[in-house]
Formats: C-alpha cells, sequence, structure tokens
C-alpha cells in the first residue's frame, strides 16, 4: 500500500535537478530531457495476507521502500533503478569527473524489530539493524 | 487483501491479493530480512491451560519501547536494549512446592525449558519476574528473598544449589520481584543444560523460615498476566550480511 507521503515543492531552475534533490514520490516531474524521474514507493505487506497472526505478535507487516523508475542520470540505460544505482556507483568510482554519483544508492538502513511466539510458545524479541532500506540519494 | 480485523491500507492505496506462489515467495522474503531461520509453529496450548500473558505483556511494552530505535542510522546499539539483540522470555513450565518437616527451610522451584535457546549466543543478562501480593499474616515485617540455581538433584539428600540474588523487602509489599539471574548463565550456556530449575527461599529477619506461597509470591495458579517468567538478554552478534536483492 502506498501511503501519502509530506510533499517537497519543486525546484525552480530549469537544470537538471541536482542528484540529491529529486522532488518527492507524487511529483510526476520529468527531467529536463523529458524522461519520467525515478520515484519512491513503499512496499506493505501485511501479516495477516500471510496468515502469520498465529506466531507473529509484532508489527502488524513489513515496510520498506524501493525506487521505481529511470535513474535521472543519463546511463541511457533502462534496468530498475536499484540495478541502474549499483552499475552507476561502479562507473562513478572510475570516472568520478565524468560520471556522477548514482542518486538511487541507499543512504541508510534501518533496523526492524519482530516479536513472536517460537516453537516452546516463549516469546521472542529479536533486532536486526541494518536490514531495510528506508532511504536513498533521491528521497 | 483478504477482509477481517487489522490495520488497512488508506483508501486509493493500489492493493493486490498475494497469489499462493506469491505469498510463499514474500514469506521468504521477510523471514530473511527478520533474520528468521524458519516460521515457528506455535503449539496450541490446551484450551484449560492457556498461556500466561505476563510474559507477551512485558515483551510488547519491551518491543515498543525500542521500536523507536528502528530508524537510527546503524550507530552505536540503541539504549533500549543496550548491547543485546535478541531477547527471550521463557514460560514456566514446572512449578514445584516443598514443606516436608516442619523444621526443614520450605523453597519454591520454577523449571524453565531452554532447548530454543539459539547455539553460540551470549547472555548479556537474565532475570527471573515473579509477582509477590501483600501477606497480611506476616504483618508488615522485613522478608528476605533469596534465589538460588539447582545445579544437581539427588535422591538422598539435599540438592547442588548455586547462590544467584537476595532482595530485602516488606511483607506488605505488591508488584513484580525481578531476581538477577544472570550468574546462572555460564552454568547453562557451558554444559548446555536445557531444564533450567530456579528455586527461592523466603526468611524472616530472624531467620525462620517462611512458605513462599504465604508471603504472596505467586507461581502458575496465579491469574495469567501475574505468573512468573523468565527473560534473557542475549549480547548483539553481529547482524547477517543481508544478501543484495
Amino acid at each position: 500500500a502506498v501511503r501519502p507521503l509530506k510533499r517537497r515543492p519543486p525546484k525552480k531552475n530549469n537544470e537538471l535537478p541536482h542528484p540529491n534533490k529529486l522532488p518527492g514520490i507524487f511529483d510526476d516531474v520529468h527531467g529536463s530531457d523529458g524522461r519520467r524521474v525515478c520515484r519512491r514507493h513503499e512496499l506493505y505487506v501485511s501479516f495477516q495476507d500471510l496468515d502469520w497472526l498465529d506466531w507473529v505478535i509484532a508489527p502488524q507487516g513489513y515496510s520498506a521502500y524501493y525506487c521505481e523508475g529511470e535513474c535521472s542520470f543519463p546511463l541511457d540505460s533502462c534496468m530498475n533503478a536499484t540495478n541502474h544505482a549499483i552499475l552507476q556507483s561502479l562507473v562513478h568510482l572510475m570516472k568520478p569527473d565524468t560520471v556522477p554519483k548514482a542518486c538511487c544508492a541507499p543512504t541508510k538502513l534501518s533496523a526492524t524489530s519482530v516479536l513472536y511466539y517460537d516453537s516452546s510458545n516463549n516469546v521472542i524479541l529479536r533486532k536486526h539493524r541494518n536490514m531495510v532500506v528506508k532511504a536513498c540519494g533521491c528521497h | 487483501g483478504s477482509g477481517g480485523a487489522g490495520p488497512r491500507p488508506p483508501p486509493g492505496c493500489p492493493q493486490r491479493r498475494l497469489g499462493a506462489r506469491e505469498r510463499r515467495e514474500m514469506q521468504r522474503e521477510v523471514l530473511a530480512v527478520l533474520g528468521l531461520p524458519g516460521r515457528p509453529r506455535p503449539r496450541a496450548p490446551p484450551a484449560a491451560a492457556r498461556l500466561p500473558a505476563s510474559a507477551p505483556l512485558f515483551m510488547l511494552d519491551l518491543y515498543h519501547a525500542t521500536a523507536g530505535d528502528d530508524d537510527e542510522d546503524g550507530g552505536p546499539p540503541p539504549r533500549g536494549l543496550g548491547r543485546a539483540d535478541l531477547v527471550m522470555s521463557f514460560v514456566n513450565v514446572v512449578e514445584r512446592d516443598r514443606a516436608l518437616a516442619p523444621q526443614e527451610p520450605r523453597w519454591k522451584e520454577f523449571r524453565f525449558d531452554l532447548t530454543q535457546i539459539p547455539a553460540g549466543e551470549v547472555v548479556a543478562a537474565a532475570e527471573l519476574r515473579v509477582y509477590k501480593l501483600p501477606s497480611p499474616r506476616q504483618g508488615n515485617r522485613t522478608l528476605h528473598v533469596s534465589t538460588f540455581a539447582v545445579f544437581a538433584q539427588h535422591a538422598n539428600r539435599e540438592s547442588d544449589l548455586f547462590f544467584l540474588d537476595l532482595q530485602t523487602l516488606r511483607a506488605g509489599d505488591e508488584g513484580w520481584l525481578v531476581m538477577d539471574v544472570t550468574a546462572a548463565s555460564d552454568r547453562w550456556l557451558l554444559d548446555g543444560t536445557k531444564d533450567l530449575g530456579l528455586r527461592l527461599y523466603v526468611e524472616t529477619e530472624d531467620g525462620h523460615s517462611v512458605d513462599p506461597g504465604l508471603a504472596g509470591l505467586l507461581g502458575r495458579r496465579a491469574p495469567r498476566s501475574k505468573q512468573p517468567f523468565m527473560v534473557t538478554f542475549f549480547r548483539a552478534s553481529p547482524s547477517p550480511v543481508r544478501a543484495p536483492r
């Protein structure tokens, strides 16, 4: 499910927007060359839909962000944003002056916690850090 | 998604029903992110002995207290759980009371099944939590509650006990008694103890033994939200490397 997020004012000037200042998710803004800027989505899977309510106490579902769309930096390929970001990161390392850093690379990994019953009806709280992408270079 | 209780996404959000294969894949994916080897199958408790609620209530409070730390950016370990990243609460499976001869000390023993502790985990702290009611019979005298781990039991003589904690309280006090049993964890991790016994003795100031039940310490026959349980905090181990997708 996609939750409505706070919208940031689109940039005024006509140059290509700075890689890390791209508009928010619902601004269907196109880059100066007309291509659709990559957009952030939220994937939410309800544990009820996975039939897990008999063992998971909290949370009620799993939520993560991902980028979709063509990254605004022209490598002229049509792979999805994450793969594009990985490839562009490599190219940027080789030619830092000519190819900018990819905007969709994750910049923040967040922890995730789950509270559940194990097979002996003990209650377990498990926490893993750096497991869920919650922010990337363009959002 | 299907109907039924639980939060519904705001109107206008695209939803899709998961097919059987998609559901299996999504389950595998989410289990991997949650760091779980597989989907636990809790045993359905017999109707008469419904599960105690004390441990889940405590753990749910702990979950909410530390949920805010989930958005930290991989910095130092969060405050709520300290150095722990795995917390296990164990339901008390067997309870024994002993008061043979009048002159012998009376005690109450709780046993815990530790088989679900993952190998290689290091204990940061462990607590035994027992609820105490006011005990009018004792007036408001001072009571000393000692906690021991039962290391070995013998048919013809007293068990081998290992002292863990001493708490002093008033007979009229009420609330959760929290005993530090961390010292017992060295033993159960070293020799792989799977059945841990924790024994409580209660004495007055002048050394007279008091039946723990009469002192107000509740056991398995207490209301579900006041039954004893044990909580163990395991030291943070390096997060598993998240396989790229």
